[in-house]
Order: structure tokens, then C-alpha cells, then sequence
């Protein structure tokens, strides 16, 4: 078994939100619920239906477009069902296949289930072709249980299943006993003060601050709390070099001395870490930017243009960066295209924003503590909050000669 | 019979979506031979199919089965 994550409760509710068109809204249920008791029966597990509201685990049926699921699904055949790791708990099926139950015709929704529900728990795939973990759909099995492997594998995550754990007293002590982050020495650092280490704009909009072993996320109104990196990103390093999360395809990377990580939302990829054979190790920064569609790395007074999906000739680079990014300083912390799309650069207390032009904005470079960080104002330079339209940037719209060849250079780069 | 290039390309297909093969962080275009050999391998091994790195018949009726869509995370360092 593979172990993708795990909720830090274990008492959990679900949601059905919709039904199979083809098969009565009884056997569903039924089917659905049944799914459930196959973990319930081995791990110190409960799962309570709720019919309104938020539940932790949300199942639901779309076809090959969703407004709501950016996985398509491929009509019937091929993929029937996918969900999400913990505990982000969306379970979804494709409701173009012939979804059954007690039959060999079609697809078991029972088995199905408790697959995906298999992956919302945080197990991933089973080597074991006979597994309920197995990626291959083994046929309809009438007298099926769960195979040794899911359930060593639900029990790596969850313990095993006793009378002790039933009380709910306990447990719920055992849950908030459970640290957040692991409590090896490490020196939390002050969001208020210092040097960060990296910024990025993450999947769903968020913003995450990293600096030494830890993260933590901002947003307009204030910051989260401070959580280890690998709490997260299991697996990775603390003191990263740079972080990018790429919304052309999902992929967050993580950059540190001469390997790369990614991931995506907090799953590393198979195969990763990956060294960095054909940029410099030691990157300062990094930054996806959405008109071009790709990501920019940093390093002293250079960067190199990556394109995730196509070959990228990296024999021009690195190019001088104030050859593309007027105003911006050398030897950048962080950098990040935020959600105005911005471009901004992190260095030392201060940053810098950009126009559209890539120029730096009148008025910059401005305080981090301050205005990212929700900190109080220690010196009366720093007036403005993020992403605050001035009046000031109006005049700064303006082509110059030097902007001008950055578009040109990128719009060659593009077309090779 | 010799395979189509539309075959191998959903075979291609297959191994990216399901994390047997990986796009490099360079951004090559083409994998190379010997790594899609070495993907079939493990696609091979871990479905319990005859290992021979070859596109077979087997191979490519496996690949047609019903599935998960999350990937697998198979290779040969979780094999082992």
C-alpha cells in the first residue's frame, strides 16, 4: 500500500450530493453506505450522513464536463472514478458508466466506493492486483472484502479497530494530542521580521509565505498560522530556494540547492525529488507568469524562461533579469504573480511591484512586514496595503523603449 | 502487426497520465525509447503482466481496462 495522507480526526461525516441516473436511489444509498463500513469495520473509524451543509466527505456523480471538477471524465469505460487526497474529501464518479449492484453487468458502485473512499482515507494505489487498492477495476465480486494489503494500509493511517478506541471522550484527546507540526527543534521564525525565503501564489488563490521550516499563508485581512513545510509538503525540505505553482498544469515546484520537487496540492509526484540538471543550482526565486504562460527562475542578476510542457532551449540563459524586469533589484528572496496580476519581487524587508509593462511602480519599493504580513507600521514610509491602487500607478502604464524589447524577447522566446 | 502511431501515442498517453512517465523538468518533447521501455516495464510488473518493455497485446489490453483516475505510483524504486 502507498500512504497519501491522512485525516486528523476519525470521526468523519459524509454527503451524498447526487445519484446515479440508472440505479434506484435506495441501492445507491445502500451501496454507498456499505462502502463506508468495509474501513469502518477494520480502523477506529465512524462516518456520520449529513443531508445539508458542509460534510467532510462529499460524494458526487458528474459526467465529461463539471462546473465544479476540473477532472474530466471520458464517458463510459476507461476511468470510472477519482477523488481527493485528505482531507480535502471530494469522492467523484463518472455518471456515464452503468453503475450496478449484485450483478455482473456494469460497474459495482459498492467496490467503487470503497476504492475512492479508499483514497479520500489517504491510501493511494496497492501493487496488489487483487486489492481493493488495485487502479484496475477487478469485476464485480459477490462475496468481496477488503484484502490484507487495505488493510494494513488503513491501519498504518488509523490504527486498528478495538473497543477502547469506540469511546469518543478518547479519542477526540488523542486527536488534539496529535501535533500539528512535529516538535523537532526548529526555530520558528518571526513573519514580522527577517528574510523570506519564498512566496507563492498556491492553488485556490492562496498565498503561502515560506521561511526556514516553516509556512504559513496570507491574505488581505490578515496570516495564518505557522505550520512545519513538510507538515504540508510531506517530504520536503525547510530553507527552500524558490516555490512556484504553475495553474497551466497544477503543478507546484519546489526548488532547493540543485534538486527540484513537485507536487500537486500537497502529493509529490512519482519520481520526485529530480536534480536540476540545465538551470543553476542555488536559485533565488521564482514566478509563473500567466501572459506568457511560463515560469521564471531566478538567480543574482539572471533568470531563465521554462516552458512545463514544451523543450525549452536553455543555452540563452540565464539573461540578465533587468533586461526584462525594469527597476528590479539583483539577488531576489522571492517572487510571485499574484492574484491583481502583479508581478512582485521579494528582497530582504522590501518588494517591488510591477506594472504591466514589467516596470517597477512608482511609489516602490514598499515594506513587507507591513503590507504582507499584517504587521504594525514601525516606519511611516509604508502607507499603502497590498494590491492598493494608487493614483500613482496611473502615469507609470506608459511603453518605454526598454519595455518594449522585454515583450519582443519573450514573444521570440514563445515561438520557438 | 506492426502498431499505428495513433497506438503508441495512447500508450504514451496512458504512462504520462498515470505517472509512469514523467515529463522532464527540461521540457523534452519526445521521451526517449529506452524510456518508454522502462515505463512499460513497470506498467508490466506492477499489473502482473510479462515483463518484456514491449508494447504487446497484452500490454495494451490492460491498458483499455476500467479504472481509477488518480495515478499510480509505481516504479521501480516502490517496486522493489
Amino acid at each position: 500500500y502507498l500512504l497519501l495522507g491522512r485525516w486528523r480526526k476519525k470521526h468523519l461525516t459524509f454527503r451524498i450530493l447526487n445519484l446515479p441516473s440508472r440505479l434506484s436511489s435506495r441501492t445507491a444509498r445502500a451501496a454507498v453506505h456499505q462502502a463506508f463500513n468495509y474501513w469502518s469495520n477494520v480502523a477506529p473509524l465512524t462516518f456520520r450522513e449529513v443531508q445539508a451543509g458542509w460534510a467532510d466527505i462529499r460524494l458526487s456523480f458528474h459526467g465529461r464536463q463539471s462546473p465544479y471538477c476540473s477532472n474530466k471524465f471520458d464517458g463510459p469505460g476507461r476511468v470510472l472514478a477519482h477523488a481527493d487526497i485528505p482531507e480535502l474529501g471530494s469522492v467523484h464518479f463518472d455518471e456515464d458508466e452503468f453503475w450496478t449492484e449484485g450483478t455482473y453487468q456494469g460497474v459495482n458502485l459498492r467496490i467503487i466506493a470503497a476504492h475512492e473512499l479508499g483514497h479520500a482515507l489517504g491510501l493511494g494505489h496497492s501493487r496488489y492486483t487483487q486489492a481493493l487498492m488495485a487502479p484496475v477495476y477487478a469485476g464485480y465480486r459477490p462475496y468481496f472484502e477488503l484484502h490484507p494489503d487495505d488493510v494494513a494500509g488503513i491501519q498504518a493511517l488509523y490504527g486498528k479497530k478495538s473497543p477502547e478506541t469506540k469511546d469518543e471522550e478518547k479519542e477526540e484527546t488523542e486527536v488534539l494530542t496529535v501535533p500539528l507540526v512535529p516538535t523537532e527543534p526548529s526555530p520558528m521564525p518571526n513573519p514580522c521580521s527577517g528574510e523570506l525565503d519564498a512566496m507563492m501564489l498556491g492553488p485556490h488563490g492562496k498565498t503561502y509565505a515560506f521561511k526556514g521550516d516553516y509556512v504559513w499563508t496570507v491574505t488581505n485581512s490578515g496570516r495564518g498560522p505557522l505550520f512545519r513545510v513538510s507538515a504540508l509538503w510531506e517530504g520536503l525540505p525547510g530553507n527552500l530556494d524558490a516555490a512556484v505553482y504553475s495553474p497551466r498544469t497544477q503543478w507546484i515546484h519546489f526548488f532547493k540547492g540543485d534538486k527540484v520537487w513537485r507536487y500537486i496540492n500537497f502529493k509529490m509526484s512519482p519520481g520526485f525529488p529530480k536534480k536540476l540538471n540545465r538551470v543553476e543550482p542555488n536559485l533565488d526565486a521564482a514566478l509563473y507568469w500567466p501572459l506568457n504562460q511560463k515560469v521564471f527562475l531566478f538567480k543574482g542578476s539572471g533568470y531563465w524562461q521554462w516552458d512545463e510542457l514544451a523543450r525549452t532551449d536553455f543555452s540563452r540563459y540565464p539573461k540578465p533579469i533587468k533586461e526584462l524586469f525594469t527597476g528590479v533589484p539583483d539577488q531576489l528572496s522571492a517572487a510571485m504573480s499574484w492574484q491583481d496580476g502583479r508581478v512582485y519581487f521579494f528582497k530582504g524587508k522590501e518588494y517591488w511591484r510591477l506594472n504591466w509593462q514589467l516596470r517597477v511602480e512608482k511609489g516602490y519599493p514598499q515594506n513587507i512586514a507591513h503590507n504582507w504580513m499584517h504587521c504594525p507600521l514601525q516606519t511611516p514610509a509604508t502607507i499603502s496595503s497590498v494590491g492598493d491602487e494608487t493614483a500613482s500607478v496611473t502615469g507609470t502604464i506608459l511603453s518605454t523603449p526598454s519595455a518594449m524589447d522585454s515583450i519582443m524577447d519573450i514573444t521570440l522566446s514563445d515561438t520557438d | 502487426r506492426a502498431l499505428g502511431p495513433a497506438e503508441k501515442k495512447a500508450a504514451v498517453d496512458y504512462l504520462l497520465q498515470y505517472g509512469y512517465l514523467q515529463k522532464s523538468l527540461e521540457g523534452q518533447d519526445d521521451f526517449r525509447p529506452e524510456d518508454i521501455m522502462e515505463a512499460l516495464r513497470v506498467f508490466q510488473e506492477a499489473s502482473e503482466l510479462p515483463v518484456s518493455g514491449q508494447l504487446d497485446d497484452a500490454t495494451r489490453a490492460h491498458m483499455k481496462q476500467p479504472r481509477c483516475g488518480l495515478e499510480d505510483p509505481f516504479n521501480q524504486k516502490t517496486l522493489k
